[in-house]
Parts: structure tokens; sequence; C-alpha cells
């Protein structure tokens, strides 16, 4: 299964895990 | 053939001329132009899944074969197996034998009595400690929704709204998250009604900075007040209308159906993220950010694997695959959220939408609704939809 987010952000958004992290759940995945 | 005599001639010859005959009709009617005029006439929704499965015969006889097999009706069968009742002695080292082969982490289980879960669909969908979790805080960040693995990042162009499968693989975010003036879409009301928690609400979007809608419930304009810190709300400086705004109106809010256009905050972007969940994972989701979900649209599709090699591999998975797109908007814009089933877990559950059911055998030869949109309006009247919050769980994946 798959979970897929599309959001808008300003553009100072930025992702702070890359293609191929394990993450967890509640687990920082970007910040404006 | 010559020790069987001339019958078993004739039979080989019909064997081969039918193979061959049907062969050649299944390749007419996977290419385009074998198309017959009837099918012009057919909604963009039966062409859209076309479109890809001829993609797919291009693409590779792998995937034409794969994608012949009746998987929904293998997805509901797995379902049952896994649903039958197991002997008590048996869980224990049945579940550890699972656990062992796609390592699930047993001592984080709310609950850690194996015998306690009386067959594998419960353990899969298993709850695990609320302090296993613990939900990054930042007011500006996005948490991850769920356990699993990031397998792609990036920004959606707005130009052509293609989100990037993987690299040259892309697929349209129109299709993924439907639009409002999409053919055949089935629209129901749902019937949550949060409304005695309405000065909750009032908290909420103080708290995000959201406008409330009027007091009569009406949509208010979509218009999102973020308050810069320290220096000039959006509002004083009048949003601009940029090329997303056009995609965003398309995609999520009908104007005459749900109020005014969507006008948005300047310079912003279009970000997506894929969180591919392995069967050994957690597989409940929450709620990245604190938003307001409007519309949930339904896309009863296939459930073909979303393992990363069909995600590297298979054009248009995630168009293809049956799917619960929730839309709404948070404090930078529009927001949303889609989870995409697969063979082994067709079916999507949210915890707020009673109503919603995936992974049902469809009646033959009915119209192949393109999807089934609820709009949560009249769950909260001043926030016009369904408030979520940062971490809260909103449901999950169940097997079959």
């Amino acid at each position: 299964s798959t979970v897929v987010l599309c959001f808008e952000a300003p553009k100072s958004f930025k992702f702070k895990v890359k293609d191929g992290d394990k993450v967890k759940m509640g687990q920082e995945l970007g910040t404006v | 053939a010559h020790a069987g005599g001339p019958n078993s001639v004739m039979k080989w010859a019909v064997l081969t001329g039918v193979t061959i005959v049907l062969g050649t009709i299944i390749l007419r009617s996977q290419s385009p132009n074998g198309s017959s005029r009837a099918d012009e006439e057919e909604g963009d929704s039966a062409k859209l899944k076309r479109k890809p499965r001829v993609q797919i015969f291009n693409n590779d006889w792998i995937f034409f074969c794969y994608s012949t097999l009746p998987l929904n009706a293998i997805s509901r069968l797995w379902g049952q197996v896994n649903s039958l009742d197991l002997p008590v002695w048996m869980r224990p080292w049945g579940f550890k034998c699972y656990s062992y082969l796609f390592g699930v982490n047993l001592d984080e289980m709310e609950d850690p009595d194996l015998r306690h879960y009386s067959n594998l669909s419960e353990f899969f969908y298993r709850n695990i400690q609320p302090n296993a979790r613990p939900i990054y805080p930042g007011h500006n960040a996005i948490i991850c929704p769920s356990d699993g693995k990031v397998l792609q990042i990036g920004i959606i162009d707005s130009d052509s709204g293609e989100i990037e499968q993987v690299k040259g693989l892309t697929y349209s975010i129109r299709d993924f998250l439907g639009t409002h003036s999409q053919p055949s879409v089935s629209r129901s009301q749902s019937t949550v009604d949060l409304v005695p928690d309405e000065e909750k609400h009032k908290e909420f979007a103080r708290v995000n900075n959201f406008r409330l809608s009027d007091p009569s419930g009406n949509e208010s304009e979509h218009y999102i007040e973020v308050k810069n810190e320290g220096d000039k709300t959006v509002e004083e400086s009048k949003p601009t209308m940029s090329k997303t705004v056009g995609l965003l109106n398309e995609l999520s809010l009908n104007p005459d159906l749900y109020g005014k256009p969507y006008n948005e905050p300047k310079d912003t972007q279009l970000f997506f993220a894929v969180i591919y969940l392995a069967p050994g994972d957690y597989h409940h989701f929450h709620s990245p950010v604190n938003w307001v979900c409007k519309i949930r649209r339904h896309f009863p599709g296939d459930l073909f694997s979303v393992a990363p090699y069909f995600q590297r591999n298979f054009p248009n998975l995630f168009v293809l695959n049956e799917r619960v797109a929730l839309l709404g908007n948070w404090k930078h814009g529009f927001f949303s959220m889609t989870p995409v089933g697969a063979t082994n877990v067709g079916s999507i559950k949210l915890n707020f939408d009673k109503e919603l059911k995936t992974n049902v055998k469809r009646k033959r030869h009915s119209e192949p609704h393109a999807c089934y949109e609820a709009t949560y309006g009249n769950a909260s009247r001043i926030l016009g939809g369904m408030p979520l919050t940062k971490g809260e769980e909103l449901g999950g994946f169940m097997l079959g």
C-alpha cells in the first residue's frame, strides 16, 4: 500500500527526507 | 500427431486457430485505433483506463498478462482467507513467523499477547503504543502520515500537472485526484455532523489561521489568510492568480457546488511525496498536518501491486489502482492525502467516513463510475469540512 501527499506550500518549503529513506509515522517530512 | 491419427491433427489445428483468433482480438482491443465507433462515445474515464493499458501492453508482455488477472477478486479472497480465525495454540508461533519474514516490531504493539489476535487480518491491522511514534512538533512542519519508505518526493509542474512516478515515468495529478468536472461522478453528502463541537473548531481555526465560513454555513471563498509572522498578512498584498490556481480549481473545488473559486496566497508551489508501506509496517495512517478535509473521492480501480518494482516499471499505476483522495486545505493552501490500495490490501478504511466501502464486488457491466465523491461541508459549518489535527489517526489499510 502507498500514501501519496500532494500539497501547496510556500516556495521556501524544504523536504527533510530523500528518496529511499525509511520513515516512521510522526517523523518530520518537511518544513516551510 | 501421426501416431494419434487424423482426429488429433484436427484437434491441434482447431486449438491453434482459436489461439490465433483470440490473440488477434485481444491485440486489436488494446490498440488505440482498433476501438469501435461505440467506444468513441465512452466517457473519458474508459479511454483513460484503456490508454494506460495500451501503454502497459506496449510496455511489456509481462504487465499485459498481469493486467488481465482478476486482482480485485484475488484480493477479496485473500482477505476472506486471512479473516478465518486461527486456533489459539497456532497464533503465537504463526504471527512470530510472519513477523520474522516481514520484519514486524512486536515490542511496540499495544496488545503484546499474540493469542488475542484471532486471525492475520487483525494482527495486520494491530495498534501500536501511543508513545511509540512521537509527533514532530513544528508549527510549519509536515509529518510522515505513516511508516514506510519514501519512494518519490518532488515538485509538481504547474503547467502539465504531472507527478513523477519515477525518473521518466509520470502520471497526471488531474487523473490521480480527479477533477470536479470529470464525467460519471456520483456525489453524496457525508452524514457526519460535528456541529456540537463548533466551539472547538473555532479554536482550531484560530490556531491555524483558517478563515471561518460565514455562520449560515455557506462556503466562504477558500481564501486562506496566512499571517506572516511580523510582517503584513497576505490579505493586504492581494494574491495574484498564478498558474497553480487554475490547476487547483480544476482539482478541488467546483465553484458552483462548493463555493467560490480557490484563491491562493502568492508564491506557492505544489509538492508531492510518495510513501510505500511494506507488509510488515504498521498500517494505520495519520494526519500529516492540521487541515480541513472538504472532499473525499473514491476511485474504485484495479489492485495492482504497488511494490517498488511495479512503481518503477508500471506506467500510470497510481491512476489505475483503487484509491481514496482526500482533498482540502491547510494554512498554506491546498492539501490532499491519498491512500492507494494494492492486491493484498484492497480495503482502505477512514475512521471519520463510515460510508466509504472499498474493494467491493462491482456489478458486471455497470457503468464504471470514475469516482464516488462525498463532501464534508456539513461536518463543521464554520470550517466547511472535517477538521483533522496533526498526528490524529485517520484510518488504515486492511487485508483483502
